[in-house]
């Protein structure tokens, strides 16, 4: 899966994801890539968060129940959750962090990967159960950087 | 107000939107960025050409995600990977503006390999979010797309073949029977009430069967 984030030279941010899915699938089965909040979530006023992983799992976290904290708790949408915890003034590396750890507490074999970045170009990522990269590109850079992130 | 009290606030607000104006001129300075999940360089370099060039976030996004899409990087994303039990390798994608919060989405979109197109057709000629499988496909297609087309390829059916010789294991089935061959698969639950399958050990099996199944060339 490919989920990338943009922000272009007026400040405006975008994201996509482009998947075929998990291999050997039961036919019919839609994983997180074409969820907005799981796969990948954007709000210009905040900055934008790219998810990978197991999609089955992370589409299980929704943003509806984040609303209702009291009615149902511990439950939340994964690039969701990562653009709003940065509005809530967390940095891109904690809210990352945070968000694949409210997964795992779930999921101690949940295997994924999110990458947050806000506004002002700072990036950041975190992973749970494999090593995970991903990529920037930025003014300062001659080419595409390609950073790596342990679990 | 006296006039040279309106003159000093004249120049003190041209100051003002003046060095505002800097601001954003120092911040652009920053931008573009793209930032991509795994090392698909060819698709971070696209969609950074396009932003670079001043196209919108959204077409940068649809650019990278295209380049990745025509590569096939890592056998992840676009047309011949990640085959389903019968072997047909299908499309999800999505784009979202984050500026005006517009959504487009496909999901297990057949016959059509330009997911992410299909995408941005949604977003920018429907009032709706997502679209799947067939339906999609004739959406895709009928608003400009290429297909129908089979997007599988020798090595995704080159891995089914694999998959299939060593009776379709590792599967995303669980509490069915056959458990260690091929389908057509049964639910197991009246079999276990007669059997007295405990209900630990159904719990185990639950959580042991997700690990072997997602990894570095397997996941969404």
């Amino acid at each position: 899966t490919i989920a990338v984030a943009v922000v272009d030279k007026m400040g405006h941010i975008a994201v996509g994801t482009s998947t075929n899915g998990a291999m050997f699938k039961i036919p019919g089965r839609v994983g997180d890539g074409p969820i907005a909040g799981s796969s990948a979530y954007a709000d210009d006023e905040i900055g934008a968060c790219g998810a990978t992983g197991d999609g089955d799992i992370m589409m299980r976290f929704l943003p509806w129940h984040a609303r209702l904290p009291a009615i149902l708790p511990c439950t939340f949408m994964a690039s969701y959750q990562v653009v709003e915890s940065m509005r809530l003034g967390m940095e891109p590396q904690l809210a990352a962090k945070d968000a694949i750890s409210r997964i795992a507490r779930k999921f101690p074999d949940f295997v994924g990967a999110v990458f947050a970045v806000n506004k002002n170009g700072v990036h950041a990522g975190a992973c749970h159960g494999w090593t995970f990269q991903y990529s920037v590109r930025s003014p300062e850079m001659d080419d595409v950087e390609v950073l790596t992130v342990l679990p | 107000m006296a006039p040279k009290n309106l003159l000093s606030l004249y120049i003190f607000l041209v100051t003002f939107l003046h060095l505002v104006g800097v601001h954003e001129a120092v911040d652009s300075d920053q931008y573009p960025l793209v930032v991509s999940t795994w090392p698909f360089l060819d698709a971070v370099r696209a969609a950074w050409r396009a932003a670079d060039r001043g196209f919108s976030a959204v077409d940068a996004v649809v650019e990278g995600c295209s380049a990745c899409e025509e590569l096939r990087c890592d056998g992840t994303v676009g047309p011949g990977g990640s085959p389903d039990e019968n072997g047909e390798t299908t499309i999800d994608a999505l784009v979202m503006d984050g500026v005006t919060m517009e959504v487009g989405a496909v999901a297990a979109m057949r016959y059509v390999k330009d997911g992410i197109r299909a995408a941005r057709l949604v977003m920018q000629h429907t009032k709706h979010t997502l679209l799947v499988g067939e339906q999609a496909s004739a959406f895709a297609i009928s608003m400009g797309l290429p297909g129908p087309t089979n997007l599988s390829s020798a090595e995704s059916m080159a891995k089914w073949s694999k998959w299939k010789e060593d009776s379709c294991q590792p599967n995303f089935w669980k509490k069915v029977v056959p458990v260690n061959s091929c389908g057509p698969f049964h639910p197991r639950e009246s079999l276990d009430l007669t059997e007295g399958t405990c209900f630990k050990a159904k719990q185990m099996e639950t959580t042991e069967s997700r690990s072997s199944l997602i990894g570095l060339h397997n996941h969404d």
